[in-house]
């Protein structure tokens, strides 16, 4: 995958959590994947917390793309 | 550092996040 496409794929997955387009993804966002992903509502918690490195409550697009750039190049760029 | 541990152990479930967001994206309509 080369970098554009990361970029991409990056926007593209923030904003299917982020549908009202707030720019940053709650843990409310996050728990409205329930239904649609094969996740619990505990491991989309832990995927919250997991990403929110900083722990202020708000997923911003850095750190979702730090944790997807992680998931993807098997660590974590910060 | 609890953090860190807590952190490696929800590797696998961020692994299984982007993989579902992954496969929701690609998969047929």
């Amino acid at each position: 995958m080369g970098q554009n496409t990361f970029v991409e794929k990056t926007h593209e997955f923030f904003q299917m959590c982020d549908i009202e387009n707030k720019g940053f993804i709650t843990r409310r966002d996050m728990q409205r994947l329930n239904g649609e992903l094969p996740l619990s509502a505990e491991e989309l918690e832990n995927v919250f917390d997991t990403l929110d490195s900083d722990g202020n409550g708000y997923l911003s697009l850095d750190e979702f793309s730090s944790g997807f750039s992680g998931f993807l190049f098997g660590r974590r760029v910060s | 550092d609890p953090n860190m541990k807590a952190g490696a152990a929800n590797e696998g479930v961020l692994a299984n996040f982007f993989n579902s967001l992954l496969s929701k994206k690609t998969g047929s309509p």
